[in-house]
């Protein structure tokens, strides 16, 4: 199982839609500081359900949303959709591509889709629940976190380990 | 369960040993629990001892000892229950040289079982990847992808 | 006094937009009281907008981005109160080519009134320096100061 | 005024007595992880007053010392002497060049001397007060503090500016 396809619009830099094409292996992403390698990073994470709008760096959630540069005015939704390779049929539906969609609007609405038929969240969460995917602490690391690892308290590394069981 | 806990708990610390010596290329680690009679509320300590030097404080280790510290214990929860998908965002930063490369090393091993996405300003972890993708901001505040390369191998994959 | 906070407060301000903007290649700055009428309790905020971009919360700034704003800021603050000795540990870790480059322009301009010790593994920041010390631990445990590289002008300043 | 000479003996992994001569300008020190770079920074932290353990990543006063490698034993004391070039006269000492030294040994008992002669820790810091020499958090940054500068509550970044009026 991997992810086939990352598509991304009106998510933080990403005003322009966007598509990232994975293999299995190995995906280096490079560029200057600034130029949105990390923003790629948390668009994945959201749409795998990161709910704690910190982990994205931001204040609200609406602050995913393309807010607009010198030359172009604010967006009004920020989409990302992710494709998944099931051929192995490790996830529970019947597809051998299963896309997960998720989007926000300025309002502050959300709208949750598996191959765009709308769902909730915790569908979403469901689906990928036995994979672990995106929910272990050591399968997402952001930048900055790695010297974290080794100064949480020793309770929270408890954790990792029972996240392990 | 208590023996479900003391059995990852074991397999961790083994495979933390087993990671930490291929990426320090020597030395040894210790995993110990600070109350092993409250495994609901125990503490885990870290404990290493990089090659040739003694066993001390992690807090005295350097910023790129610490991280390949983390990465080794990464490394070794990735073995004990893999992820078919894992993302790194610069965890390769505070590495020398000589780090990055047996960090590169592992990373290809571990990217035959799960698929990583790896953010990355280092060469050699550059070199081990199977695809690049360049982001660039041309125009100020909007991202634009370029310069995808593709390893034949990496064609391969794709095309399955 | 009233008088003197806000004094250094406008001089840094506006020396932390000049050294934004060196550093960013343009842009635009604040530093904004939050409480202008409890000098002695009132927090700082930053707010900065890098070229281009829109004025957003710090928060949402790039791991580079932040390192050099936050090198904008303590260049600001000596610029104010200069330091006859200086010292930055791995400052410039996370800043891409372009941005070391001119970082290290910065930082020979200021080590015209004052004495810098800085540990890099950066080539930009390592070419700035007048004087370079490797250590090395060839004996595990043990450093070892080796391959010192004068400058000609560093000779120079040396013997006064 | 400028830092001449550092002398370091026992300090860390400074086993063996080290000496760097620095000129005025950009003195960069590189090389390895692990390999004694930024105990060099904390070496001139340390001498120049730094108390507070912890921001010489140790847990006790002691843990300066040379604990000892696979091949050598630990040592009984550290020692480290900073020469300061005076002939500007911005020390308020009638010294061309002025030596400041700490020690500690395993005991935990500490020594200060300026120019060979023993005096408190109180004498150092008040010969460096006014040139603000190791006091001010903007001149000793240590390794992975830049990104703090920037999460401070903003409260303590009000202290920042207090220390340049
Ligand atoms: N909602 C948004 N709208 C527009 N721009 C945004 C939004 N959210 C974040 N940004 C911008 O994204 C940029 C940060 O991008 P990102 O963190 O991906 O950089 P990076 O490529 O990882 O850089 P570095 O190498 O420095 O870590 C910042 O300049 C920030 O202002
Ligand atoms: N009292 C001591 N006795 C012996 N070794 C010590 C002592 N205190 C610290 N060390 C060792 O010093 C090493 C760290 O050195 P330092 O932090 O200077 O590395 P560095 O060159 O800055 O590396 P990096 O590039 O990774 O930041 C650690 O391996 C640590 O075990
Ligand atoms: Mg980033
Ligand atoms: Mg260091």
């Amino acid at each position: 199982m991997h992810i086939k396809r990352l598509e991304i619009q009106g998510f933080k830099t990403f005003a322009d839609r966007t598509e990232l094409d994975l293999t299995s292996g190995i995906t280096a992403v490079v560029g200057p500081n600034g130029s949105g390698k990390s923003n790629i990073a948390d668009a994945i994470a959201w749409v795998l359900g990161e709910q704690n709008v910190r982990n994205l760096r931001g204040a609200k959630s609406q602050d995913v949303i393309f807010a607009g540069s010198d030359k172009r005015k604010p967006l009004g939704m920020a989409e990302v959709s992710l494709t998944i390779d099931n051929t192995c049929g490790t996830l529970p539906l019947d597809y051998s591509e299963i896309t997960v969609t998720r989007r926000i609007y300025r309002s502050g609405d959300s709208e949750y889709l598996i191959n765009k038929t709308q769902c909730r969240l915790k569908d979403i969460y469901e689906l990928l629940l036995d994979t672990g995917m995106g929910r272990d602490a050591y399968s997402m690391v952001s930048q900055g976190e790695i010297d974290a690892i080794l100064s949480v308290k020793s309770e929270d590394r408890r954790t990792l380990i029972e996240e392990a069981a | 369960t208590r023996e479900l806990f003391m059995d990852t708990f074991n397999n961790v610390a083994e495979h933390f040993d087993y990671m930490f010596k291929r990426l320090f290329g020597g030395g040894r680690t210790e995993l110990v629990l600070t109350d092993p009679s409250n495994l609901l509320e125990t503490g885990v300590e870290v404990i290493v001892q990089p090659p040739g030097k003694k066993l001390q404080n992690l807090l005295l280790l350097s910023g790129g000892e610490r991280a390949l510290t983390a990465s080794a214990l990464l490394f070794s929860l990735l073995m004990v229950r893999p992820s078919p998908f894992v993302m790194f965002d610069e965890v390769d930063a505070p590495l020398d040289d000589s780090n990055v490369e047996r960090f590169a090393e592992v990373l290809r091993e571990f990217s035959k079982d799960s698929q990583f996405i790896v953010v990355t300003h280092n060469r050699a972890t550059m070199e081990a990847a199977d695809t690049l993708y360049g982001v660039t901001m041309q125009e100020p505040g909007v991202s634009k992808l370029i310069s995808v390369r593709l390893t034949d191998e990496a064609e391969r994959k794709k095309t399955g």
